[in-house]
């Protein structure tokens, strides 16, 4: 099935 | 000091209405551009992002950067006490450690002030690269709300596909499955329910629906929902705020294994 992913694994902290 | 007068003080309250189940508090920022937020929820799968610019309102000033944590569930209650059609003032001292609401009715023969306690609030920032997306889909926001809420009733999950015609989002569950297709339609007599599609490439992803239910509690703020889309990229769901600024949310994809 699909895993939802972590919004942090695309927006790097800044 | 900062202080700022909105004269539809009905915003900030659908503004909160709209994020106040998805995140539990949250950092305000204020400096001479704006007021502005940027939350995750507590499973770090979407982000908040609003900016409400300083000339959206009536009156603003801010001496120096604040940020000021905030309860977002406090906040909603104090912000229920407004009536819809009452002007707000946000007020706080530098250093201060409470922020005044003060509502006043169109008459001004009624004016309440409301103080909430800041919070200290350990947050991250995340940097959002500014990406050029594959596809954008604007439609309008009570389609989208109705869309993901009709799917939500026979699946968990939403496929987006979009392509130079159509939007069309499917569902699967147990009891069977669902297609709802958009097709573009730039009604000029009718803008409010255009629905308008601008690509550079055709894309397909998945979404967890609970996440698009909670994003389209901003439907009152705006006519229209813009989503942006790109390949194995979280989707951005924009409600943008006339003359005032935007609400933003992002919520990453789900991927196969």
């Amino acid at each position: 099935a699909a895993q939802q992913a972590s919004i942090t694994a695309f927006f790097g902290a800044s | 000091m900062f202080e700022a007068r909105l004269a539809q003080g009905a915003l900030l309250k659908k503004v909160v209405e709209a994020i106040k189940d998805l995140i539990e508090d949250a950092n305000f920022d204020c400096n001479s551009s704006g007021f502005s937020l940027q939350a995750m929820d507590s499973s770090h799968v979407s982000l908040v992002a609003l900016s409400l610019r300083a000339d959206g309102f009536e009156h603003y000033r801010c001496d120096r950067n604040v940020s000021m944590g905030m309860k977002l569930a406090s906040l909603s209650k104090i912000l229920k006490c407004a009536n819809g059609d009452d002007a707000i003032t946000m007020k706080s001292e530098d250093n201060g450690d409470t922020i005044t609401f003060m509502f006043e009715s169109p008459e001004q023969e009624r004016l309440s002030e409301f103080d909430l306690k800041l919070m200290d609030i350990d947050s991250e920032h995340l940097g959002i690269p500014d990406n050029e997306y594959d596809a954008t889909v604007k439609l309008p926001a009570a389609e989208f709300q109705r869309i993901v809420k009709d799917l939500s009733t026979i699946g968990d999950t939403v496929e987006i596909s979009v392509t130079k015609d159509a939007v069309k989002f499917g569902t699967t569950g147990d009891i069977g499955n669902a297609n709802i297709m958009c097709r573009q339609n730039k009604a000029a007599d009718k803008p409010d329910e255009s629905t308008e599609i601008d690509i550079n490439e055709a894309v397909s992803l998945t979404f967890a629906l609970r996440y698009l239910n909670s994003f389209a509690k901003a439907t009152p703020l705006s006519t229209h929902a813009v989503l942006k889309l790109s390949k194995e990229l979280p989707i951005l769901v924009e409600y943008h705020i006339p003359e005032v600024g935007r609400l933003a949310f992002y919520l990453a994809p789900k991927i196969e294994d």
